[in-house]
């Protein structure tokens, strides 16, 4: 627990008086520990560090809490901003288009089942679009969860090219009642050049309002240049985290909002169409601290 | 000693800095570093032009150890349960491995127990289709012990060669699933002793320390003789099977190289230790 390391690296501190650089440095090889096993990108973690660092010297310690408190206020308060500070959830108008990338078996198109849900509740008629040929099934996949929530799916012809599909989809949409387009993508490597291509050019073709990288919230140091090729290659609006209904930490958070920018907007939290929720930069703190 | 280069604090941070970013973890990079100071100190390291292959060395004894998956099966039917979190790559590991006993002209038999994610068995009557297996399923929501069962005693009452059982993802924090995946071991331990005679545990490349957790989790609960480290086509390098190894002993039998069917290898570890590398 955090907090016990830190207060106990302060121990050999006599007194209280303001945070130096000597005084701190064994609470920050804590901070960093904390952050690397929780899956922070190494890099990610270091500039962190150091920003904990600039702020935190030269701070009175006040009577009330110890030196490690106040370390791991600043580093609370820190990674509460780094995260996006306050919660960015997906706020789609009517005609949006939401188009789901990411890597291998993330949580696509499960998410695009839970984002129907959420906003077919709160009043759209979302049209649901499995622009995946390639993986067995996926198309099936999808369906049966549109016909579980009630929700429509655009049939694809056997094999139709993912691009024309999209513009067929987004061509009937305008005509028929639908306000909003969820689009599944096939997972694919940021490193496939064509298969990014692909992502292109469907963006390319239909402009979509919100291009949301989903993300597994348990993916490693690699997270940073998976995000950074998304956002490089094709641009993304937001990210999505998914499976953090389980123990991981979640450090990929961090490293791929301190890649991109961009906001996680929503998280997964289960496997049914309701385990979708906001994402709260405070929440996601603490669970990285541990 | 003039001009020969000093193993400085630069040197250090940099392989800390390689070794952390293969998603090795901070205990075993640590380790690893002391081992290897600790060797600079005695004098049996004196440049840095040694320190790679020695940490190599060290890695080749923690992960070559093994005698390679031994792809043969020893009794019939040799029955393969295959488990994981969610997403891993299971499935798609079933058809490629029913491939690769295809070709080697076993008779192969799919077992469809994952009856809970949407087209979980449309997705592998299709691998079947694809490899020449033969499947075993039942409706969405059937008991997916009851599938294994089945499965089992078709492939006993039929002859197959081999049974490959096929889970649905799920978190191993997850208690109530755990019991689902004991029971589908039981099942079939019960009809075939010594079955499942392989638990071969899918980990998605990707992903960083929480590997280690679920390889814990899922070997106290059904344990594991294997794993199959999937997605290693990726930029990941799969550091996490190094700290597996070390901390629980378990094996990587198999790497997953791609979504095609013959996207499967058997575990090099002097591969592996190249690409870690690169
Ligand atoms: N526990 C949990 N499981 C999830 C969550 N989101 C998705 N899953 C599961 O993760 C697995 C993969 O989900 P998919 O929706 O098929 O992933 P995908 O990104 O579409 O996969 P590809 O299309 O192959 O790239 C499935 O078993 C889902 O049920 C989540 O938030 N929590
Ligand atoms: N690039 C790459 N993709 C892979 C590999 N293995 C599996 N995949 C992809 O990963 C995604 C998920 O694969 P599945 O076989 O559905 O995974 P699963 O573990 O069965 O998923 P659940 O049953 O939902 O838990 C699919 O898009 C696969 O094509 C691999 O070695 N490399
Ligand atoms: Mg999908
Ligand atoms: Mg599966």
């Amino acid at each position: 627990e955090l907090r016990d390391r830190l207060n106990g690296a302060f121990k050999k501190i006599l007194g209280r008086g303001k945070l130096t650089e000597r005084n701190i440095s064994d609470s920050l090889r804590e901070v960093r520990k904390v952050l690397l096993e929780a899956d922070v990108n190494y890099k990610v973690a270091k500039e962190f560090i150091a920003r904990v660092e600039e702020e935190a010297i030269g701070r009175e310690v006040t009577q009330s809490i110890t030196p490690g408190q106040e370390v791991i206020k600043v580093v609370y308060d820190q990674l509460v901003e780094l995260l996006g500070g306050q919660p960015s959830p997906l706020r789609p108008t009517r005609g949006s288009k939401i188009m789901l990338v990411g890597l291998q078996g993330s949580g696509k198109t499960t998410t695009a089942g839970k984002l129907a849900k959420r906003f077919n509740s709160q009043g759209f008629k979302p049209l649901l679009v499995p622009a995946d040929p390639y993986r067995p099934a996926a198309v099936d996949q999808l369906r049966i969860l549109g016909e579980s929530l009630g929700v429509e799916v655009y049939s694809p012809t056997k094999g139709e090219d993912p691009v024309k599909l999209c513009q067929r989809a987004c061509n009937w949409v305008q005509s028929s009642g639908f306000d909003l387009l969820i689009l599944d993508t096939a997972g694919r490597l940021h490193i496939d050049e064509e298969m990014m291509e692909e992502l292109r050019q469907i963006k390319k073709a239909i402009a979509p309002e919100e291009i949301l990288l989903v993300a597994d919230a348990m993916t490693g140091q690699e997270a940073v240049r998976v995000a950074d090729e998304f956002e490089a290659k094709l641009g993304i609006d937001g990210i999505i985290l998914t499976k953090l209904d389980g123990d991981a930490q979640g450090g990929a958070a961090l490293s791929m909002r301190a890649a991109t920018g961009r906001p996680i907007r929503m998280v997964g939290v289960g496997e049914k169409p309701e385990d979708l929720e906001i994402f709260y930069p405070d929440r996601m703190a603490s669970r990285i601290l541990g | 000693v003039l001009g020969r280069p000093a193993i400085d604090e630069a040197i250090w941070e940099k392989i800390e800095e390689a070794l952390m970013l293969s998603d090795m973890g901070w205990e075993v990079t640590t380790k690893l570093l002391d081992g290897l100071k600790e060797r600079v100190a005695q004098g049996e390291l004196n440049d840095p032009s040694l320190l790679i292959p020695a940490l190599r060395e060290r890695l080749m004894a923690v992960m070559g150890d093994g005698k390679g998956f031994d792809l043969r099966p020893h009794s019939k039917p040799w029955v393969i349960m295959v488990i994981g979190i969610n997403g891993t790559g299971k499935t798609t590991t079933i058809g490629k491995l029913s491939h690769l006993y295809h070709r080697r002209g076993y008779r192969v038999l799919l077992a469809a127990s994952d009856t809970f994610r949407a087209a979980g068995t449309e997705q592998l009557s299709l691998w079947a289709e694809l490899s020449g297996a033969d499947l075993v399923k039942n409706i969405p929501g059937a008991d997916p012990a009851s599938v294994a069962y089945d499965a089992l005693e078709a492939a006993i009452g039929r002859g197959y060669d081999l049974l490959i059982v096929d889970t649905a993802g799920r978190l191993h924090t997850k208690v109530n699933l755990m019991e689902e995946l004991k029971k589908i071991k039981r099942v079939l331990g019960k009809r075939l002793p010594g079955s499942p005679h392989e638990v071969l545990l899918v980990l998605d490349a990707t992903t960083g320390q929480n590997a280690i957790s679920q390889a814990k989790l899922f070997d106290q609960g059904v344990g594991i003789t294997g794993l199959v480290l999937a997605k290693l086509d990726g930029t990941a390098k799969g550091g996490i099977v190094v700290a597996i190894k070390e901390k629980l002993g378990i094996p990587v039998q198999f790497v997953g190289t791609g979504e095609g069917i013959e996207d499967l290898e058997v575990f090099d570890p002097q591969e592996f230790l190249n690409a870690l590398f690169e």
